[in-house]
């Protein structure tokens, strides 16, 4: 049973999913200039994209087709890739270079879902 | 491709100095790699140019003071479920706008022209908005101060001013175009808003024809004396009070602008981030 359970927290961390990326601005200097927020949660993704795929990744059907493919002969197609399919904006609160408040948005800065495309 | 060039050349003397010495190469392997200068240089720029910044700003944060409307827009805008890049701001046309640029008044010594404070000219230097982006909104934010003794239900008007020729004294007078005008009770607090998109559109047109707003405030006919009633707008700083209290009372413009980065979103995109 402890065999089993340690294959599949193994497989766990293989699956496609969304992980921790985090900058944080005093670290690189930013904070001096950057007023809000403290760091930048931007998460990346990461993993496998095994046949069969779980609903929550979001797979588009040719995924799926490429993935079958790959899991029969690996020589004809590779597996698909794990992406973002749903990033999200930031907002900044920043002093320029003329030293004026900003406040800005940023479109797709940080990644809300991953999924295999 | 600078940065990849130095990463490449950064490599090619690893492999030269690789051959010539293996027994301090060694010793380099156990200690943790320290990146390149150049090349933190160059990704440093890569990030600010995706911040849409030429070079990191060098600012002394002990003489600038963050308003306090600009953090609560700022936790507005964060604290929204729906994910969008348009600033929210009831009454102005922000929606399309992405960023938010506050400015004080300039100090000059016009200002000691103007003895009452009822009635002050306001200098904004709106010349560092990049001339790429668009502006779509503008607003004047003046702060109250409550009035509790005396007559507390008078109502006061105020006046906001495109000065477009400033006058001379005994040979011209000035040219002023009213933009906007609110009516405020002087038993209120907060905040009053004038929309002064027509003056900032001018002033970015023509920057060397900015010489700013006047305001006035009329309390319509009542005592001239100067009270605290001639003060619950605040125009300009009282002899009694600190800079530190000025600070975050001090009149604000705010100009809203779009500088075209964003992709526009389909309408599959809003109702999938509604769901």
């Amino acid at each position: 049973a402890s065999l089993r359970r340690g294959h599949r927290r193994k497989n766990f961390h293989e699956i496609c999913q969304r992980r921790a990326l985090y900058v944080d601005f005093a670290d690189v200097g930013w904070n001096d200039w950057i007023v809000a927020p403290p760091g930048y949660d931007a998460y990346y993704c990461h993993g496998e994209c095994t046949f069969p795929m779980p609903d929550h990744l979001n797979s588009t059907n040719h995924a799926v087709v490429q993935t079958l493919v790959n899991s029969l002969n690996p020589s004809l197609a590779p597996k698909a890739c794990c992406i973002p399919t749903q990033l999200a904006s930031i907002s900044m609160l920043y002093l320029d270079e003329y030293n004026k408040v900003v406040l800005k948005n940023y479109q797709d800065m940080t990644v809300v879902g991953c999924g295999c495309r | 491709t600078t940065s990849t060039e130095k990463v490449v050349s950064h490599r090619h003397s690893d492999k030269k100095s690789h051959s010539q010495d293996k027994g301090s190469n060694e010793e380099q392997k156990e200690k943790p790699q320290i990146p390149d200068p150049a090349i933190l240089a160059g990704l440093e720029g890569n990030f600010l140019s995706l911040f849409g910044l030429n070079k990191r700003p060098i600012v002394d944060r002990s003489k600038i003071v963050i308003p306090e409307a600009m953090k609560q827009l700022y936790a507005e805008i964060t604290g929204h479920d729906v994910d969008s890049v348009n600033i929210p701001k009831p009454g102005l046309h922000s929606k399309s706008a992405n960023t938010v640029r506050s400015f004080t008044h300039e100090d000059s010594k016009i200002d000691n022209r103007f003895l009452h404070h009822h009635r002050f000219r306001l200098f904004f230097n709106v010349s560092t908005i990049p001339q790429s982006e668009e502006l779509k909104a503008a607003e004047l934010t003046l702060s109250r101060a409550t009035v509790v003794e005396g007559e507390t239900n008078v109502r006061h008007q105020v006046l906001v001013y495109d000065i477009l020729r400033p006058g001379i004294k005994g040979k011209r007078d000035p040219i002023f175009l009213l933009i906007d005008s609110k009516t405020v009770l002087i038993n209120g607090t907060g905040t009053v808003s004038l929309d002064v998109l027509p003056a900032v559109q001018r002033w970015l047109r023509q920057p060397k024809q900015n010489y700013g707003l006047l305001v006035h405030v009329d309390s319509a006919g009542r005592t001239a004396a100067e009270g605290p009633v001639h003060r619950h707008v605040r125009l300009k700083r009282s002899a009694s009070e600190t800079r530190q209290e000025w600070d975050q009372q001090q009149p604000l413009l705010f100009a809203y602008t779009d500088d075209g980065r964003n992709k526009p979103r389909s309408i599959r995109d809003v109702n999938r981030s509604r769901r």
